[in-house]
C-alpha cells in the first residue's frame, strides 16, 4: 500500500525538488 | 478505515499515485488551518484526498476514499491535467532551446520518461534527428520513447532496432524490450513485415515486454521450417493478448 507521512512541509519541499503533484490525504 | 486500507493497497491506486508525494494532514490540526482554507477545505470535511501542485494549487480532490474503481481514475484525471501542465510550461521550451546542455537535455528526456508525458513523443524524435546526438543523449532519447510506447515512439524504436548500425540497433533494441506492455499492440503487426530484421525486432521485443516464456533463439528465424516459425508466432501473439488484456484493463486507464 501507500505510506503516509504526516509531514506536509517536508511533502511540500519534496514536490518542489522534485516537481511531483502531491496527494494530501485529509482526515476528517 | 478499513475501507480506506484497502483502496490505498489497490493496485490501480497505487499506480495511479506514482508520481504523487503523498501526505496526510488532520483536518482539525491548527498548523495547516491557512493551508485548508487556501484549498478550500471547510471545517466539517470529512475523509478526502486532495491533488495539489508543487506551487500549493488545487489540481482537485476525491471523497471516494474507500472505492478504488472511482479513486483511481480521480488520482489519474488530476496527473493527467497536471502534466499537461508541466508539459505546456516547462518542458516545450526546453525542448527548443538551441543552448541547452547535454545534462539539461537528458534531465527533461527523463522527466518526460518518469512522467509518461506522451504529448512530448514528437519532441523527443526531433532529439534523435539532431546531427552528431551524443550516445548518452540517444540513450535517454530511445528510453524516453521506450517508456512513452506511444504508436510513433514504438515505430523509431523498431526501426531502429532493426537498423544496419549494430550499436545503434542494439540501443534501441535494449530499451523496446523495457517499453510498458501496451507497446506490444504496436509490435504486433510487425511479426508479419516483410523485412526479416523488423520481424525479428519486434518478436525479440514482445517476448520481453510480456515476458514469454522460452523464446526461440535468433537461430530458430533463419532456420525453422515455415509450419514451426507460424506456430510460434500463434503462440507469442495469443500470450501477449492475454498480457495485454490484463494491462489495458488494470494499468493503461491511469497512465
Amino acid at each position: 500500500g501507500i505510506a503516509w507521512p504526516r509531514n506536509v512541509e517536508q511533502a511540500i519541499a519534496e514536490a518542489k525538488k522534485t516537481q511531483r503533484p502531491i496527494l494530501l490525504l485529509v482526515e476528517g | 478505515v478499513q475501507g480506506r486500507q484497502l483502496a490505498f493497497s489497490d493496485r490501480r491506486v497505487i499506480y495511479a499515485a506514482r508520481n504523487f508525494v503523498p501526505v496526510a494532514a488532520q483536518r482539525g490540526d491548527s498548523r495547516y488551518s491557512g493551508l485548508f482554507q487556501q484549498l478550500g477545505i471547510g471545517p466539517h470535511a470529512g475523509y478526502r484526498g486532495v491533488f495539489i501542485t508543487p506551487d500549493g494549487a488545487k489540481l482537485g480532490e476525491s471523497a471516494a476514499l474507500e472505492d478504488p474503481a472511482r479513486l483511481a481514475p480521480e488520482i489519474a484525471m488530476a496527473f493527467r491535467s497536471y502534466r499537461a501542465q508541466f508539459y505546456k510550461d516547462e518542458l516545450k521550451a526546453k525542448f527548443g532551446d538551441p543552448n541547452a546542455t547535454v545534462q539539461e537535455t537528458r534531465d527533461v528526456l527523463r522527466k518526460v520518461a518518469q512522467m509518461v508525458v506522451e504529448q512530448a513523443d514528437g519532441d523527443v524524435l526531433a532529439i534523435l534527428d539532431r546531427p552528431g546526438l551524443p550516445t548518452e543523449l540517444r540513450v535517454a532519447a530511445y528510453q524516453a520513447l521506450a517508456d512513452l510506447g506511444t504508436s510513433a515512439a514504438v515505430e523509431r524504436l523498431v526501426e531502429d532496432a532493426a537498423g544496419p548500425d549494430a550499436a545503434t540497433a542494439r540501443l534501441a533494441g535494449q530499451a523496446l524490450a523495457s517499453a510498458p506492455v501496451g507497446a506490444a499492440e504496436f509490435l504486433l503487426d510487425r511479426l508479419d513485415d516483410d523485412n526479416a530484421a523488423i520481424r525479428l525486432a519486434a518478436y525479440r521485443a514482445i517476448t520481453r515486454i510480456c515476458e514469454v516464456p522460452q523464446p526461440k533463439s535468433d537461430n530458430f528465424w533463419t532456420n525453422a521450417k515455415e509450419k514451426r516459425a507460424a506456430e510460434e508466432l500463434r503462440r507469442v501473439r495469443g500470450l501477449a493478448e492475454q498480457c495485454m488484456t490484463v494491462w489495458k484493463r488494470d494499468y493503461a486507464p491511469y497512465r
